[in-house]
């Protein structure tokens, strides 16, 4: 699975996702990428794109679970995605990148690692494995 | 009002053992993709643009499991999903089951502005895709001989991999498929694994 989360100048997020799913998977199997607030969310507060076991991820509504904190819990977004990761994946693995319309990025896993990459307007810049 | 900013992924789970070049190779396709990300928002292309544009990338790019280089079926073929959403009026598209069009997220895109649905599936969802005019290529364009191993591995170890990146059998994936004799639904644990 990949996925790029964006904000530009204007405050706008946005979100996109993209899998082949699992190998040796049933023919007709859907995961979490193309589910909307699933594996995919995005409105006026952040923008978020989910990697991992489809049906944790699925269940717990990853990507709509970050807004919703932020929404309802008053949450930044670094303490939303580490709300998440930690209380709402029961025993699923999984990982999520993360942006905010206040120009944040935020990533959060509890896999053994996460191909993941970000940068920010001030510079910022950093792509990890582990 | 904030900066822009940007983050990519290319999956999680990965296997503790993989060889430090294919870390490398990771890095540089990450690496690229935020360039040409950054340079997008520079040139003041807004984020919805921005992202349908670096998932491409990586959906060109046969490294990670989605476009060429996507997992495969039970059946050897490559069948693949993706979804957009743009945050401002949370409008959105999805997309499943598509084995023909060369990049996914650019028809998720299609089913949110040229269709009155959001998610749009197999048959259908090709059919759309041939009428708007999306860049449509033999199945076998997605297939790598890299994935053609990994399902041989899989259909021996009777599991589904949970990361066709696993290189080595007994360390997780085919190998634990093997050793855990744990079923749920029918299928071993390892089916359920961190993809």
């Amino acid at each position: 699975t990949v996925g790029c989360v964006v904000v530009d100048k204007e405050g706008r997020c946005a979100a996109a996702t993209s899998t082949g799913g699992l190998m040796n998977k049933m023919m007709g199997r859907i995961g979490d990428s193309p589910l909307i607030g699933s594996g995919t969310y995005a409105c006026n507060l952040c923008g978020v794109s989910c990697t991992g076991e489809g049906e944790a991820i699925i269940r717990s509504t990853l990507a709509r679970e970050v807004a919703a904190v932020m929404e309802y819990k008053g949450l930044n977004l670094h303490e939303a995605v580490d709300y998440v990761i930690k209380h709402r994946l029961d025993e699923g693995k999984a990982g999520l990148i993360a942006v905010s319309s206040t120009g944040e990025v935020a990533c959060g896993f509890n896999t053994t690692g996460m191909f993941r990459g970000c940068a920010t307007e001030d510079g910022f810049m950093e792509v990890g494995v582990w | 009002m904030g900066g822009w900013a940007i983050a990519v992924h290319g999956g999680a789970g990965v296997d503790p053992n993989l060889p430090q070049e294919r870390q490398e190779e990771a890095k540089r396709l990450l690496s690229r993709c935020l360039e040409i990300g950054i340079s997008a928002l520079r040139s003041n292309l807004p984020a919805i643009d921005v992202v349908e544009l670096v998932v491409r990338e990586l959906e060109t790019d046969p490294l990670f499991n989605s476009g060429r280089g996507s997992a495969l079926t039970e059946n050897g073929t490559v069948e693949m999903e993706a979804s957009i959403m743009d945050g401002p009026k949370r409008r959105c598209g999805a997309v499943s089951g598509i084995t023909r069009v060369k990049n996914p997220v650019s028809l998720a895109r299609l089913v949110m502005e040229k269709s009155p649905h959001s998610y749009l599936a197999f048959s259908g969802a090709e059919e759309f895709a041939m009428k708007q005019g999306a860049e449509m290529v033999d199945n076998e364009y997605f297939i790598t001989e890299e994935n053609v191993g990994m399902l041989k591995l899989a259909k021996e170890a009777n599991s589904i991999l949970f990361d066709y990146r696993i290189p080595t059998i007994g360390t997780c994936g085919a190998g634990a498929a093997m050793e855990s004799p744990l079923q749920m639904n029918g299928l071993p644990i390892s089916v359920y694994a961190p993809e």
